[in-house]
This record gives structure tokens, C-alpha cells and sequence, in this order.
């Protein structure tokens, strides 16, 4: 699964996600990438995500979403809000992956459970980032 | 004028680190370096948020290195099936399409459902039907072929399991 997740000049932020899926998948089955809110959503007022992982879980508790939701109702940062969605949510129902994120300020996270998890990011600031393994 | 930031991920298909070479990793690198200059330029030049996911994932899509697009794992009868979503942060915009086949850019095709339909979510052959309508472009089976990702689908049929991107097949799972 690959994914973006951007903020702009003028604040506005969005989040893209793209997947060929589980390999020898059946049945028509759908992971959490274009499930909006599952896998991928963006709200200027909190943050744009996007997630790679074992969907199930993703999809069973809505996880971009729900860090929006820590971010807007808890007024949690972007970074503690995706640590608590990573590494304590997801984990409770075994789901491996993990996500990237951005706010409107452009603060940037990228947080993962698992080893091979291959992601990248720059800012106007001069960061910059390049990363596979943990 | 605010900070700009993009970040990328990129799912690779089961290549762990102790099996990684100097090569790959290279490769690798220098594929996520391309795909976060496509976003970022697009950023640096005044362009939207939205423009920049797209051309990133759409970079991302176009190698073979990574499960989506080109480099989509099989499903178990021997297609790619692909699913894409978009979203805008600004006004809460979204586009998503699942179990696509034969879409050079199923992110440009969930685009196209947020930009020019009524709907959010398409599925399956209407949402080929609504590619083609709109002139999405597609590509024929073997350009989505390659011999490491059928060699991950034999192995996988062998076990009786899925694969994720970033995990191996259960080396201990027995049959019979």
C-alpha cells in the first residue's frame, strides 16, 4: 500500500491512499484503504492520514478517523494522537502497520508497529527523511 | 505563507531486513526520494495539497516496486484488484474506488469519482465503466505483471494464506 499525506502553502491539507491489496486475497475482499475513515481522511481542523497495515482492523476501528477524532474532542497533538491509535489501539485488535500523518501547521508523523514500513517526508523547513526499517 | 509539508509511504511486499540487499535498498530509497519530489514540487510552486498527494501516489504507482498500481500483488484468481481513496481536508471531499482492474492510476480514477460524481465510493466494474467514461487510463494484464509477484501468489496458494505487504508468510503453518 503505498499513500500521501500533504499540507500546503495556505494550510489546507489532504491524504491519498493506493493499494493492490492482499496477495492471493478472495472473495472480493476490501482492506481499509478506500474506506474514508478507515484508511484515508483529511479535515483542515486536525489532520490528513493515511494507513498501510492489515485492514481488518483498520476498518474496525476507523482509524484515521479516530485520530481526528483524539485530535478534535481531547485536543491531543498529531504525534500523541497517532501513538495512541498505533501502538495502543490497533495493537489491542493485533493489527500490524501503522500510518503517516500532517496537520495545517504542517507538523508531520510517521508511526508504525511493525519492521518493514518504507516512508519518506520534507518540509519547506529543510527536513527531510528517508526511512525502511524501524 | 505557512510551512509545507508532504509524507509517503510505500508498502514493498514482504521484503523483511534480513533479506533486503544493498541493491534493493537502494532502489527503494531512491524511489520514495522521486515520489516525495514529485509532491513536494508541486508544493514549492503554490499548488494545493491535494495536487501534491496525487502526484506522489501516481509516482509510487507507476514502479514496481511497491503494491499498488504497477507493482499490485495478485489476488488468488490471478488479477489485480486495485482500491484508492482522496481526500480534501479544506471542504471534506472524497473519492474512492475499490477492487479495480486493469487502471494505470486507480488514485486518478478516485479523483475522478470525487471531482465528477455524485458519489464518494465506486466498486468493481462500475467503477470501469465510470473510468472509461471519463477517459482514465488503463493497461493491459502484463503490464501489471511481474515474475517476483507471481512467484508471491504461488507461494502464498502453497500455504493456504494472504500476504501483507510487510509480513511473511507463517513459516511454521502445516497442512493436512
Amino acid at each position: 500500500t503505498v499513500g500521501a499525506v500533504a499540507c500546503d502553502a495556505q494550510g489546507n491539507i489532504a491524504a491519498a491512499t493506493s493499494t493492490g491489496g492482499m496477495t492471493n486475497k478472495k472473495w472480493g475482499r476490501v482492506g481499509d484503504s478506500p474506506i474514508i475513515g478507515a484508511g484515508t481522511y483529511a479535515n483542515n481542523q486536525t489532520c490528513a492520514i493515511s494507513c498501510t497495515g492489515h485492514g481488518e482492523p483498520f476498518i474496525r476501528s476507523v482509524t484515521a478517523y479516530d485520530v481526528s477524532c483524539l485530535m478534535e474532542y481531547k485536543n491531543l497533538s498529531l504525534q500523541d494522537a497517532m501513538h495512541i491509535v498505533v501502538h495502543d489501539k490497533l495493537l489491542k485488535l493485533h493489527g500490524e502497520g501503522g500510518m503517516i500523518g500532517v496537520d495545517a501547521k504542517g507538523n508531520a508523523a510517521m508511526m508504525f508497529n511493525s519492521e518493514g514500513m518504507y516512508r519518506a517526508m520534507k518540509n519547506s523547513e529543510d527536513a527531510m527523511e528517508i526511512s525502511i526499517y524501524k | 505563507m505557512s510551512k509545507f509539508t508532504i509524507a509517503i509511504h510505500g508498502g514493498a511486499g514482504t521484503i523483511l531486513k534480513s533479506e533486503i540487499t544493498a541493491k534493493q535498498e537502494a532502489d527503494y530509497k531512491n524511489a520514495l526520494e522521486v515520489a516525495l519530489t514529485c509532491g513536494y514540487q508541486v508544493l514549492e510552486k503554490g499548488g494545493s495539497a491535494l495536487d501534491a498527494v496525487r502526484a506522489a501516489v501516481v509516482s509510487l504507482e507507476d514502479i514496481d516496486l511497491f503494491n499498488a498500481g504497477k507493482g499490485s500483488v495478485f489476488a488468488s484468481d490471478g488479477s489485480q484488484e486495485m482500491d484508492a481513496a482522496i481526500m480534501d481536508g479544506k471542504n471534506l471531499d472524497a473519492g474512492a474506488v475499490s477492487a479495480v482492474k486493469n487502471i494505470r492510476n486507480p488514485i486518478e480514477l478516485a479523483f475522478a469519482v470525487m471531482t465528477l460524481s455524485d458519489h464518494v465510493m465506486l466498486n468493481g466494474r462500475g467503477a470501469e465503466d465510470f473510468a472509461r467514461l471519463h477517459n482514465i487510463k488503463s493497461e493491459p494484464d502484463d503490464y501489471f505483471f511481474s515474475a517476483l509477484r507471481f512467484a508471491q501468489l504461488k507461494q502464498a496458494q502453497q500455504k493456504g494464506e494472504m500476504m501483507l505487504d510487510h509480513r511473511s508468510l507463517n513459516p511454521n503453518k502445516k497442512f493436512g
